[in-house]
């Protein structure tokens, strides 16, 4: 389902601000959707969700529980 | 497990500078002293309250506003708490949670303070959910304990717990930092003999006797520092150091033990077991000619290639079959970038040419060695030639390096 745009900027804010998703260099705020995509795949991955890249239910709750505010490691290239 | 750095040195402090509204300072301090006991209770580390001054790892309570950090918190839920990694040790909490302890209610501040303090030992978050450095708070457990991958992480930086600190440190929080005993009696180099000589980083020539090193110079003895001064965790009365130009480390051993520091740093991991050569070593020494260090203990010695593994199943071989001239259990020993070698036992020393032969007129008096007193160069009658005594005339070091480690 698409989100609509207060929803698509909180999930937007959540994994830029714990390095799943990380700024173009070029300072287009626009995201491709494959970027997005693969960032959720990977937040739900190290979630232990089902990887679909898609927002859903599970991962909406994951992202409203309570955390650290440091940054997660685990996006391959953003790590790098 | 993802490390981000780590401290140079295990025996850290810490600061409760506030305190949240639902929780008594009391049962904040059980709290957070119980913390920092998971980590200090599987790895070398041990950590000191203090509740005035500086201290290294600082936990305080701010919320949406800070005067002192960016990083602002977001009130209920969401964001509990942030940390900085070594050596900041800032850690911060958000001080509208409904921190708790003992209860399913709220949030437990136990649990989150060991997550960040977790975070400013160096750790970095977990892909394991039911670690303590996974990034999401998994909830209240009370018989909560590390998962092993936080045991493997804290583990990587800072090693293993060694057995005999349990009977040392088996004490209830506050963990008491290590008895820092007072140092020995200050020795006199001019009359002293010595633990320990080494030509160190920079080319200076360190001494050490007891709790404490000094330099050698051309103009005699620097001053004295305690050992632990300038290495830390390195204890005194040492029974051998050896600095090695080609790796740029330095071994100390004593008893059955072995430290090693890069520059004044201490190598993670150590001190380390010696398990390949004897315990209570008598001296060691670095040999230019072949790179090699070399290992004494009563008539024998050891040489070890730092960098390849060395069969030291041959050794330990007869000192006087390769060291000619020399008595057996030196106290010390070194050598000099020339080749030239020295030998230390009580109070006499020998010189020994590159073909590692004790030259005329040796042994001598160490007095004479440390130029206590004497400002003229020694010089070898025979040949007329200035024998560098110390090591600095010929780099022309000065003494002052010293003091800027010390800096």
């Amino acid at each position: 389902r698409a989100l609509g745009p207060t929803e698509k900027e909180a999930v937007l804010d959540y994994l830029l601000q714990y390095g799943y998703l990380q700024k173009p260099l070029e300072g287009a705020d626009d995201f491709r959707l494959e970027d997005i995509t693969e960032a959720l795949r990977t937040f739900q991955e190290a979630s232990q969700l089902p990887v679909s890249g898609q927002m859903d239910d599970a991962t909406r709750a994951r992202m409203k529980q309570p955390r650290c505010g440091l940054e997660d490691p685990f996006n391959q290239k953003s790590l790098k | 497990y993802l490390l981000l750095g780590h401290w140079r040195k295990k025996h850290l402090t810490f600061r409760i500078l506030n305190v949240p509204s639902t929780l008594s300072l009391p049962a904040v301090r059980a709290a957070l002293h119980r913390a920092f006991k998971y980590w200090s209770s599987v790895a070398p580390l041990t950590f000191r309250e203090v509740k005035a001054g500086w201290a290294d790892i600082r936990l305080s309570f701010h919320g949406r506003q800070s005067p002192y950090c960016s990083n602002t918190f977001d009130g209920p839920g969401k964001v509990l708490a942030h940390a900085d990694i070594p050596e900041l040790g800032s850690v911060h909490f958000d001080k509208d949670e409904f921190w708790t302890e003992g209860t399913y209610q709220g949030v437990n501040l136990r649990i989150i303070a060991a997550h960040e303090v977790g975070h400013a030992l160096g750790l970095g978050h977990s892909r394991y959910t039911q670690a303590l450095m996974a990034p999401v708070y998994a909830g209240y457990r009370p018989y909560f304990k590390l998962h092993p991958d936080d045991v493997a992480g804290i583990q990587a930086l800072y090693g293993k717990r060694r057995p005999e600190t349990d009977e040392e440190e088996e004490t209830e929080m506050p963990t008491v930092s290590p008895v820092t005993t007072q140092p020995g009696p200050m020795p006199n180099p001019c009359s002293s003999d010595v633990d320990a000589v080494m030509l160190g980083p920079r080319g200076k020539t360190y001494a050490f006797k007891g709790d404490y090193v000094w330099t050698v110079t051309d103009s005699g003895p620097g001053p004295l520092f305690q050992i632990s001064a300038l290495w830390e965790g390195l204890p005194g009365n040492l029974d051998a150091a050896v600095y090695s130009p080609r790796t740029g480390r330095t071994h100390f051993f004593k008893g059955n033990k072995v430290w090693r520091y890069v520059d004044f740093k201490m190598s993670p991991g150590f001190p380390m077991k010696l398990n390949r050569v004897e315990p209570n070593l008598d001296a060691a020494l670095y040999w230019p000619v072949n790179q090699k260090v070399f290992l004494f203990k009563g008539s024998g010695y050891w040489q070890w290639d730092e960098l390849a593994r060395t069969d030291l199943s041959r050794y330990p071989k007869p000192i006087k079959g390769l060291f000619t001239g020399v008595p057996d259990q030196p106290s010390a020993a070194m050598s000099w970038q020339d080749g030239q070698v020295y030998f230390f036992k009580g109070k006499e020393y020998w010189r020994l040419n590159q073909q590692l032969r004790v030259a005329k007129g040796y042994p001598r008096n160490v007095t004479h060695w440390m130029h206590c007193g004497l400002q003229t160069p020694d010089t070898n009658s025979l040949t007329g030639d200035v024998t560098p005594l110390t090591t600095d005339r010929v780099l022309g070091t000065t003494p002052s390096t010293m003091d800027s480690t010390l800096d």
